[in-house]
C-alpha cells in the first residue's frame, strides 16, 4: 500500500514544489512508483516537470469536483515510474466551488484512496494558503511534510501550520502525522540561516531531517528546462541533497 | 486626497511584505504621511515592524467584519509619520465568512475611502492568493504594484494575476490601474536573473519600474530586529535600491 505525503506551508515560496518534484523523482529513480498530484492552481509542479498546462485533457479539478470521473489516464511524465496528476487554473474556481458541496474536504482522499494499491508514494504538492485545497491535502495524506525557508518570516507561520496540522488530526484524519521539517535554501555565507537551523533543531529534534537543502542556483534553473534536479544538473549541490533526502523518506517509510 | 496602492501576487515568495514595508518607511522618510494596511493572515508586515501582535487591540479583521467600528486609534509604529492597521491569524477566519457577506469584495475599500484625506499614502499587503483578502485590496486601491521575482515560476503566474487585474477593473473597480512591475531579489551571478530581467522589460516596456530591487541578506535579516532597511542597514544594497524605489512612486504620484 502507497504511503501518501503531503507537502504543506502557508508561507509562500519556501520550496513546497522543488522538494515535490525533486523528491518524486528521486524516488522514481529509485526504482519506486511514484504519483505526484498538483493541487496548486499555479500549477507549478506540471510545468516544472514539463508537462504542457494547455494540452491535458483532464486535471484534478476534474476528479475533485466530479467524482465518477473515472482516472483511466494518468499521465506518464517523461520519466520513468514517476505519473502526475496535474492542475492548472480551472483549479482556482474550484476554492469556491468546493466550499459548498458536500463532503468538501474528502474530496482529495477519495482520489487517493483508489489509486493508492498502485503506487509505492503518492506526493501532493499545496498552495500557499491554508484553505480548502490545502486541507483536502491534509485529509488525504499519512503525513505531512513541511520545507522550512531558513528566513525569519518562515518561522513565523510555523505555529498556526501546526496549530492547524493538530486540527485536522483532531476532526477530519486521525492518521496524519508529522512526516517531518525540511530545512531550504539554508545560505551558509549568511548568519540568519544557521540561527534558523539551530533555533529549528533545538526546538523539534528528531523531527528535522538531518538533510538541509542549500541554496542553489541550478535548482531554480531547472524548472526552466521542465525538468527535475536529477535530470538538468545531477552533480549539483542541490541534486546530491535532495537524493540524499529522498533516503530519508524511504527510510522511514519502512520503519 | 492619498493614493491607495495594493502589492499583490499570488505567487508566494517574491517579495510583497518587504516591498510593503520599505516603500511604507522611505515615503514616511521623505516626509510623507502613510498607512501600511496587513490583510495577510500571517502578519508578516506587521511584525517585520516590530509591533507585538498579542498587543493588539483591534486588528483589520474587526474593521472589515463590523463597518461600524470606528478606526479611531490607528498604531503609531516606532516611525514618524508612519501609521499601520495590523493583521493577526484571525483573519484567517474572515477569509469563510467574508464569503457571506454583503458587499464582501468593498469591506477593506470602505476603510481606505474613510481614511484617504489623512495620508499621502496608503499601502495594502497582501496574501499570497487571489482569494476574497486579495480581492479586497484589488477593489480598494487605485493601483496595484507587481513585485515579481527573478525565477522561472514567477513568470508563470504572472498571466493568471494580470487576468485577474483586467476583471476587477470591469466589474468591481474600474478606476484601478498597473503602478507597475518591480524586479526583486535580481541575483547578478545567475544567467537565469538576466534572462528574466531582459524578458519582461521587453514585454512590459515602460511598465516596469527603472530600480531593480537586488538579492541582499540585510533585507532578510532586517524583520528579525523589527525594522525596515532604512532603520537597520540604511547604507545596504537593499537600502539604497528601495530608496530610488520609492522615488519612482512618488514621482509617479505626482505626474
Ligand atoms: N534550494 C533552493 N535554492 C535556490 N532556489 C530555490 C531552492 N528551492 C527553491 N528555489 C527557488 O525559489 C523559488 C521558490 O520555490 P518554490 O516555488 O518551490 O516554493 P513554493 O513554496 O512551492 O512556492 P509557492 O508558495 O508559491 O507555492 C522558486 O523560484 C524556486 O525555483
Ligand atoms: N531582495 C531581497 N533579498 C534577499 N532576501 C529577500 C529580498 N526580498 C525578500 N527577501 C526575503 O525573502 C523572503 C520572501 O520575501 P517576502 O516574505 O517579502 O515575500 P512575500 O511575497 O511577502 O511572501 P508571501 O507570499 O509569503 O506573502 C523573506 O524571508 C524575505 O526576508
Ligand atoms: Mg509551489
Ligand atoms: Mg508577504
Amino acid at each position: 500500500m502507497g504511503k501518501s505525503i503531503v507537502i504543506a506551508n502557508q508561507k509562500g515560496g519556501v520550496g513546497k514544489t522543488t522538494t515535490a518534484i525533486n523528491l518524486a523523482s528521486f524516488l522514481a529513480a529509485f526504482e519506486k512508483k511514484v504519483l505526484l498530484i498538483d493541487i496548486d492552481p499555479q500549477g507549478n509542479a506540471t510545468s516544472g516537470l514539463g508537462v504542457e498546462k494547455d494540452q491535458i485533457d483532464r486535471t484534478i479539478y476534474d476528479f475533485m469536483i466530479d467524482p465518477d470521473e473515472r482516472i483511466n489516464n494518468l499521465l506518464e511524465c517523461k520519466i520513468k515510474n514517476l505519473y502526475i496528476i496535474p492542475s492548472n487554473v480551472h483549479l482556482a474556481g474550484a476554492q469556491v466551488e468546493l466550499i459548498n458541496m458536500e463532503n468538501r474536504e474528502y474530496r482529495l482522499k477519495k482520489i487517493v484512496d483508489d489509486l493508492r494499491a498502485e503506487f509505492d508514494f503518492i506526493i501532493i504538492d499545496t498552495p500557499p494558503s491554508l484553505g480548502i485545497l490545502t486541507l483536502n491535502g491534509l485529509v488525504a495524506a499519512d503525513t505531512v511534510l513541511i520545507p522550512l525557508q531558513c528566513e525569519y518570516y518562515a518561522m513565523e507561520g510555523l505555529t498556526q501550520l501546526l496549530n492547524t496540522i493538530k486540527r485536522v488530526k483532531k476532526v477530519l484524519n486521525p492518521g496524519l502525522e508529522l512526516e517531518g521539517i525540511l530545512l531550504t535554501m539554508y545560505d551558509s555565507r549568511t548568519n540568519l540561516s544557521s540561527q534558523i537551523v539551530s533555533e529549528v533543531t533545538d526546538y523539534f529534534k528528531e523531527k528535522v531531517f538531518k538533510t538541509i537543502i542549500p541554496r542553489n542556483v541550478k535548482l531554480s534553473e531547472s524548472p526552466s528546462f521542465g525538468k527535475p534536479i536529477d535530470q538538468y544538473q545531477p552533480d549539483s549541490t542541490g541534486a546530491l541533497s535532495y537524493k540524499e533526502f529522498s533516503k530519508e523518506i524511504m527510510k522511514n517509510a519502512t520503519a
